[in-house]
């Protein structure tokens, strides 16, 4: 049997066919195989899609016959889904997949002779970090495929500033089937290699193609904003450029328990010193150390004056570490440092104030009772500045920073256990390190229109973007006004898009580049993924409304969300049988994110329904 | 650059012309108690090589400082730059954008014009002109005017600042000129007599695209005589 045949299933081909428009893109994976053998065959289709990605759709088309993917209210699934599994014929689909992945994995009985077609596609907002879009693909075939390709079309009405593609697995000889190219609102990345091209080496039968292909572009930004509006829904992309950075009052608050001790104490003091060195001289900063007691480096914040920074760095080679985990007593401390460094003027009037803390546990000492705790740091901040929660390592209670964070207008990190941790760490202070504007407020005629989504941030960060999408009900004004209101470093700023609704819609005909309506299914994904995180925080009446608005637009668009699931019915000798596809949800503890997914072709579902555990 | 002075005592207005070579810096305003000072970089036509029949020079590049507030602004039909306690912020003109900061209030009109006030009774609007992007000779400008400046001292000067203080003039002896459309006078003004035409100008604040003309009377030779002093006391080494 020539190469493109293995054990009987010669791939025929593998397409990856990307349309990102504004920053929405739409992926449709599609796997075609033969079984050439005399029997039926297993045929097995694996894709490991971004954690943010929402699926849409998934069909297999066996000989002509399509069976297509229906997605569910997860209780409607679950109880379709026991009743398959008391019958021992379905498996879940999708699991976690390392940090910023969830796999995939289906497979089908394929008769002698027989063809299979499998199509799954997912859609997600890509979001600008450090000035760029980043697209991820994981690219990993199982064999040498007939036809393999991956073609991203980019349409950007902003233009397209710049596009680049980086190839894990590229070699001299791909250099030439890899191409990108872009002229003012459209973009392309190609990548088409020959059956040859695919070897790993001249006479092998395996595929080098194995690793990571990532897109990475940014929009022209001649203006700091950018308004969109079709079919009666709007989009509003915001990011500045050029503004000076406002200063900021740091503070560190560490846990140095006996968890921390090792590899983790060496690589969080490698992160904060490298932080130390980005520190700007402007900043304000302090060091709270906590394990069972909590302990200060100095009793104010001080400014990141060189002497301040030398000391600083002498102070962090040489804290140790000890003792249980007095979460509660440290957070109290570190708010009440700004605010009193706010209320005496230590810090400049204007400057931001952000808590960073970084732990590896659970409360354990002090207040353990992590409502009390929540409610003791929601007091204590009272709106005034944002909690960020670095969760480091397998054993800490994620759910809990995670919250904390949100209800305080921040947000929480893993911070992987691994050789990069490090660097990890030092991204995160990265994103936060710039804010250009804080109190940052979108507004929009108050009767044009309705349903928008978040609207008021508490920083915009350089590199990063706003957006808010929503729909437009008064279609009788001809003009549509954003205005953006935002203090500075140095003054309060005012930005001003006024968009020409007639001119907007001659503007966008060049409809057959646009896949459908994009904008409102932005703003579908955009609204369930806010709605989803303030969930996080509600109780009683508010989390089932939230709920419940989450739920309707995850079925109405389509999505496989935390609330819902697919119910993919699969044909297999002569009897139909149903897999789910569910979305892995942040509990799922590192532990179980395994790397062995990755090569695990006979997977085998366990006999209870264990991967209904809910995803949120 | 043609300046145009507004006389409401007399219900009229005064014109001249400043040719000088690109990169020449001229100090426009000066107020020696506030600080406030305003000065413009020449700029001339995209090819000087160019045969055209008189070069034309513009106005490329403003500067406003505030010594009071610690600010900077520097125009040029690219981008607009603020400099606050030495902290740049910077905008383009495709931006709408207000900007205010104890007292300053910044208004960029996206592609149209910037308002300017410093406190209460200092307003200046600065224009973008401008011209086709391939136009072999022509090239964008800005034009700078004074709406209020009621808070500035009496001690104020400059080609346009020492015109903020009441001043008389008298224009007599109306008579034919080389062009029978604008006739020729004799205006007498800050002590000198001067021969002056009658011709048009245009204020841009409202159009920038074609204008509003003004009619005035033109005194020749960069000003000479209506300008205390001549046009060359008034170069000054750099923007700010």
């Amino acid at each position: 049997l020539p190469d493109t045949v293995v054990n009987g299933i010669e791939i025929y081909s593998t397409k990856i066919n990307c349309k990102v428009t504004s920053r929405f893109a739409h992926n449709v994976v599609t796997t075609r195989a033969v079984n050439h053998a005399d029997t039926a065959k297993e045929v097995f289709f694996d894709v490991e899609l971004p954690k943010t990605a929402f699926i849409t759709n998934f069909t297999i088309t066996i000989d002509g016959v399509t069976y297509p993917g229906n997605v569910k209210e997860k209780e409607v699934a679950k109880k379709q889904y026991d009743k398959a599994v008391s019958q021992g014929k379905t498996a879940g689909l999708v699991k976690a997949s390392g940090r910023k992945l969830e796999k995939f994995t289906v497979s089908v009985n394929v008769a002698a002779g027989s063809k299979v077609t499998f199509e799954l596609t997912y859609e997600e907002l890509l979001k600008r970090q450090k000035g760029k879009y980043e697209m991820y693909i994981k690219v990993q075939p199982k064999q040498l495929v007939n036809h393999f390709e991956i073609v991203a079309d980019i349409y950007e009405p902003q233009g397209i500033k710049e596009l680049d593609a980086d190839v894990s697995f590229i070699t001299n000889d791909l250099m030439d089937v890899l191409t990108t190219s872009f002229s003012g609102k459209k973009g392309q990345v190609s990548f088409k290699p020959t059956f040859d091209q695919q070897r790993s080496c001249p006479t092998c039968s395996t595929s080098l193609l194995n690793g990571d292909f990532i897109i990475r572009y940014d929009v022209n930004r001649e203006q700091p904003g950018n308004v969109q509006i079709v079919n009666g829904y709007f989009v509003h992309f915001f990011a500045p450029q050029n503004l000076p950075v406002v200063p900021k009052n740091v503070v560190f608050v560490i846990d140095v328990s006996g968890s921390m001790s090792g590899q983790k104490m060496a690589q969080t003091k490698e992160a904060l010193l490298h932080i130390l060195n980005d520190v700007r001289e402007d900043d304000f900063l302090n060091f709270i150390l906590f394990s069972s007691d909590v302990s200060t480096w100095k009793e104010n914040m001080v400014p990141a004056t060189p002497e301040n920074l030398r000391m600083a760095r002498e102070f962090v080679r040489n804290f140790r570490v000890t003792g249980a985990t007095n979460i509660n007593d440290a957070l109290l401390k570190g708010i009440e440092m700004i605010n009193k460094a706010r209320e005496t003027g230590i810090v400049p009037e204007r400057s931001t104030s952000i808590i960073i803390m970084l732990t590896d546990g659970e409360a354990n000492t002090g207040e353990s009772r992590v409502d009390k705790i929540q409610e003791n740091v929601r007091n204590a901040i009272g709106g005034k500045f944002p909690l960020y929660n670095l969760g480091f390592g397998h054993d800490v209670n994620y759910n809990f920073l995670e919250k904390m964070a949100l209800e305080n207008h921040g947000l929480a990190r893993r911070i992987y256990e691994d050789s990069d941790a490090n660097l990890q760490m030092q991204g995160f202070y990265d994103e936060v390190a710039n804010p250009l504007l804080t109190d940052v407020d979108l507004q929009y005629p108050q009767n044009t229109i309705s349903d928008i989504t978040q609207n008021n941030y508490q920083h915009f960060y350089d590199g990063s973007e706003i957006v808010v999408a929503g729909r437009v009900v008064d279609f009788e004004t001809n003009s549509f006004v954003a205005d953006v209101k935002g203090h500075g470093a140095l003054n309060d700023l005012t930005f001003t898009e006024e968009v020409d609704l007639k001119e907007m819609e001659e503007a966008l005909k060049e409809q057959e580049y646009i896949f459908g309506d994009y904008i409102e299914r932005l703003w579908a994904y955009l609204t369930i993924e806010q709605l989803l995180e303030k969930r996080k925080n509600a109780q009683g009446e508010e989390k089932e409304k939230l709920t419940a608005q989450a739920l309707d637009l995850s079925l109405k668009y389509h999505f496989v969300t935390p609330l819902t699931s697919m119910v993919v019915t699969k044909p297999e000798d002569n009897e139909d049988s149903e897999f789910i596809a569910d979305k892995p949800g942040e509990e799922v503890k590192a532990d179980q994110i395994s790397h062995a997914y990755a090569t695990q072709l006979n997977y085998q579902p366990p006999s209870n329904p264990y991967y209904f555990v809910d995803g949120d | 650059p043609h300046f145009i002075i507004e006389v409401p005592q007399k219900d009229g207005a005064l014109c001249f012309n400043i040719d000088v070579q690109p990169g020449v810096v001229l100090n426009l305003i000066r107020d020696p108690d506030t600080g406030i000072t305003v000065n413009g970089e020449i700029i001339g036509e995209k090819d000087p090589s160019s045969e055209t029949k008189k070069k034309k020079s513009y106005f490329g590049r403003l500067g406003i400082v505030d010594p009071q507030m610690d600010l900077q602004i520097e125009v040029t039909p690219q981008k607009i730059t603020l400099w606050s306690g030495g902290r740049r912020t910077s905008f383009t003109w495709m931006d709408t954008v207000t900007i205010t900061q104890n007292g300053l209030s910044v208004t960029i009109n996206k592609k149209k014009n910037m308002v300017v006030s410093i406190g209460d009774g200092v307003t200046f609007v600065i224009v973008l002109h401008e011209v086709w992007k391939k136009h072999p000779i022509h090239q964008d400008f800005l034009g700078l005017y004074t709406v209020d400046s009621h808070r500035m001292s009496t001690k104020t000067h400059g080609l346009l600042g020492q015109f903020f203080h009441p001043f008389d003039f008298e224009v007599f002896d109306v008579r034919p000129g080389s062009d029978p459309k604008k006739p020729d006078a004799t205006m007498i003004v800050k002590n000198h007599k001067l021969i002056v035409t009658w011709g048009s100008q245009k204020d841009y604040r409202m159009d920038s695209g074609h204008g509003t003309k003004v009619s005035c009377w033109f005194v020749h030779d960069n000003g000479s005589g209506l300008i205390d002093g001549v046009h060359t006391d008034y170069i000054v080494p750099t923007l700010f």
